[in-house]
């Protein structure tokens, strides 16, 4: 059986940074 | 590819927690995400607010804006109209959850503007 880690299961939402 | 979602939000996928703890997809709470990402040296969870919700160019693809963080920085996804969210307090959501719960057996509630997501950000941005 599969297992998934948790965090594959919420968006990854970086802003984007100023350089 | 946009055409089918990932193979773990169908019910009874099995999900790894942090600490090690096995759960259901559909048994995960609010607690589950941020006590994993306490402990993850890398991974902070942010609150996503949902600010806007629009029809895509692509059918049963939409458009969602959020405000990330605590500087509302403004994010957008383009995503099937059936992909859940984690909603604070609340749990899984979507833009049309009849879809979800059909194809995935995952109950959802409607994602609305104004609810807040869980999503994830690196701690180095911070």
């Amino acid at each position: 059986v599969p297992v998934f880690p948790w965090h594959s299961l919420v968006p990854f939402l970086a802003p984007t940074q100023s350089d | 590819s946009l055409a089918t979602l990932p193979p773990f939000f169908m019910r009874g996928s099995i999900i790894q927690l942090a600490d090690g703890e096995l759960k259901r997809v559909e048994d995960l709470k609010t607690e589950d995400f941020i006590q994993s990402a306490e402990i993850s040296s890398e991974l902070k969870i942010d609150s996503s607010t949902v600010e806007r919700i629009d029809t895509g160019q692509t059918p049963n693809v939409v458009v969602i804006q959020f405000g990330v963080g605590e500087l509302k920085a403004q994010v957008s996804v383009e995503v099937l109209m059936e992909y859940p969210f984690f909603v604070f307090g609340q749990g899984w959501s979507s833009c049309c959850p009849d879809r979800t719960t059909r194809l995935f057996e995952l109950s959802c509630a409607k994602l609305c503007v104004g609810d807040v997501c869980v999503s994830l950000t690196l701690r180095s941005l911070g």
